[in-house]
């Protein structure tokens, strides 16, 4: 996964 | 997406359509704690920052909006709509859910995965979830018998959260990337929150009768 832990979960 | 996921995600879309049916079918929102349904709103308020800057998907933009408009909706019906609002168990719903928001920022200061704005919120918007029903659990308590929406909604909300651990531990062993302890701890609390409501709902529906 990318290094921005973006927040793909609602 | 997995199908766990897609589940928690209905379910979770399922116990706001139960209140929300509950409350304008019956005009009433009496066994309903408004405090835990501000905490959601504030909730889902606080996690969604990312809403006009991350673009992941059709389906989680709509699911955002969908949640944030649902929880103010069901926030605004009870504390202004004529009718709805006079059903209000104003003198049963007095958990002191101020410590809840306080203590989940402070928390979310301390443990986030980045020191920022939109990572504090987050962690902040988690921790607060997984607290979030306790009002609402007080409310049963003290309302003694619960009328059976109010259960179901509660029941399809502590659903929602469980099926979103299968979906963690799923993803644990496809993604080997895949931290993400806050959630999965905070949705631990959460769940176990819901156990004993679980074992008596079960019991209600298990024996009939009604739950005291």
């Amino acid at each position: 996964s990318s290094s921005v832990q973006y927040h793909d979960e609602l | 997406m997995n199908i766990f996921r897609f589940a928690g995600d209905m379910t979770h879309l399922i116990s706001i359509i139960v209140l929300l049916l509950k409350i304008y079918a019956t005009k009433s929102c009496s066994g309903i704690s408004l405090k835990t349904q501000e905490l959601y709103a504030l909730v889902f308020l606080a996690r969604y920052l990312d809403l006009f800057t991350d673009f992941i998907s059709v389906y989680n933009t709509m699911m955002k909006v969908v949640f944030i408009v649902s929880s103010l909706s069901i926030v605004w019906s009870m504390r202004l709509h004529p009718v709805i609002k006079r059903s209000y168990d104003k003198e049963l719903d007095t958990f002191r859910y101020y410590l809840l928001v306080l203590g989940s920022f402070v928390l979310a200061l301390l443990i986030h995965e980045k020191f920022t704005v939109q990572e504090v919120f987050w962690a902040f918007s988690i921790y607060l979830e997984a607290v979030a029903i306790l009002p609402q659990l007080f409310l049963l308590q003290r309302s003694g018998n619960v009328d059976n929406l109010a259960a179901q909604y509660v029941f399809f909300l502590g659903a929602y959260r469980a099926f979103y651990i299968f979906n963690w531990i799923y993803r644990y062993f496809t993604k080997p990337y895949f931290t993400r302890w806050i959630a999965c701890v905070s949705g631990l609390v959460q769940t176990a929150l819901y156990a004993d409501f679980f074992y008596y709902y079960f019991i209600r529906v298990a024996i009939g009768g009604t739950v005291s």
